[in-house]
């Protein structure tokens, strides 16, 4: 039982999920011109996409069908963990012209992720 | 980035990356941040020169907008929530101000009439393919430049391109300003709201928007909002008081910035504390 409880464990942690990414714009060079923020928190989708597919992962009917095939035919991929929900984020920048801009940019952060 | 996976103590996620590719080729990495600034609505990496003024206002805009409140300098500071309804951009400029060696800063200041003021500002930065939605002219009202005791009449007129000097300048907007004796020199700034029109004519046209104020001190104090500079002003304090065009726009891509927060102000557009 402690075996099969472990594999368990290990198996809902490589599931598809979110995971924290911080993206600092110093890293990129892109300071210079991004006055605000700093950074941000934009998160990734990482993880597998493996039979039964549970209802939190957002799964589209052509994802399980693909996982389905998938469990009989492993030359078909399993489906893509990938974002499917995404929020903006408001940034404030110096164009090429030194005037300052404040813009929302929509799908800039993962809020959920799920097998596509 | 850095992946805050990577410190997980269990190291699943840390198993998962460890198939992933090596750091792409530099020019690979190049085209890709190429892609990414045109989806962002830029053709090339900005590259401003240092100390470019940021005005607070715009400063303050966004620290609202991400409900950082605490961090909103102008006490006085009132959400735009009418402006940016619609409008996921806000650009700001600094009026263009007259560069001729051959005058000296004093001499150009008393060119003008003492009570009408011209004022342009080249707003051909602002994309094409994106809708102003709506449009306001700041002024400085505060300090040295507050209007003394009495009222004012401010008259702001649209008057033709820096090199028509035949067409009359037309009245946008007159109103008057008062002001209590007794109270302290209020810090605040006066908004002028702007016909989207205007920058259908300017995109249209040269590219920039020119404009007259006119200050009638209704009393015998004279008085008027900040449109010049002092003498010996330094840049910095200067780019804090002068006259600031904002557009609100759309570029047709995602939610309006009115979308976030909206619960955390007030009717009117003021932070609920």
């Amino acid at each position: 039982n402690g075996g099969r409880a472990a594999k368990l464990k290990r198996l809902s942690r490589t599931r598809c999920r979110r995971h924290p990414l911080y993206v600092d714009f110093k890293d990129v060079g892109w300071n210079k011109w991004i006055v605000a923020p700093s950074g941000y928190d934009a998160f990734f989708c990482l993880g597998e996409c493996r039979f039964p597919l549970a209802d939190h992962m957002n799964s589209s009917s052509h994802a399980m069908v693909q996982t389905l095939v998938n469990s009989v035919n492993g030359a078909v991929p399993r489906a893509c963990c990938v974002p499917t929900a995404l929020s903006p984020i408001a940034m404030l920048y110096l164009d090429p012209q030194d005037r300052v801009v404040l813009k929302n940019y929509q799908d800039m952060v993962v809020e959920g992720c799920g097998c596509r | 980035g850095r992946q805050g996976g990577a410190t997980e103590p269990d190291g699943s996620v840390s198993s998962l990356l460890s198939s992933s590719p090596t750091p792409l080729d530099p020019s690979l990495a190049q085209t890709i941040q190429n892609l990414l600034l045109s989806r962002l609505g830029l053709q090339s990496h900005p590259n401003p020169r240092p100390g470019a003024p940021v005005p607070q206002y715009i400063v303050d805009l966004y620290r609202f907008h991400s409900q950082q409140y605490h961090l909103v300098q102008d006490p006085h500071f009132s959400y735009p929530s009418q402006h940016v309804q619609e409008a996921n951009t806000v650009r700001s400029f600094h009026h263009t101000e007259s560069t001729s060696p051959s005058l000296p800063l004093e001499k150009r200041q008393t060119t003008a009439s003492n009570n009408r003021v011209p004022i342009s500002f080249n707003v051909s930065s602002i994309p094409q393919d994106e809708r102003v939605v709506s449009a306001e002219l700041r002024f400085f009202r505060g300090g040295g430049a507050s209007p003394g005791p009495g009222a004012h009449r401010v008259s702001l007129f649209l008057s033709g391109s820096p090199g028509d000097s035949e067409s009359e300048p037309t009245l946008l907007e007159s109103r008057v300003l008062t002001r209590a004796p007794n109270t302290k020199p209020a810090v605040s700034w006066e908004a002028f709201s702007l016909s989207t029109e205007l920058f259908l004519g300017a995109h249209a046209q040269t590219g920039s928007l020119s404009f007259l104020l006119e200050v009638t001190p209704l009393g015998r104090r004279v008085g008027h909002l900040r449109v010049r500079r002092s003498l010996g002003q330094d840049e910095h304090s200067w780019a804090r008081e002068r006259p600031l065009l904002v557009t609100y726009s759309h570029d047709g891509r995602g939610e309006a910035l009115a979308a976030h927060g909206q619960d955390s102000w007030d009717e009117g557009g003021r932070v609920k504390r």
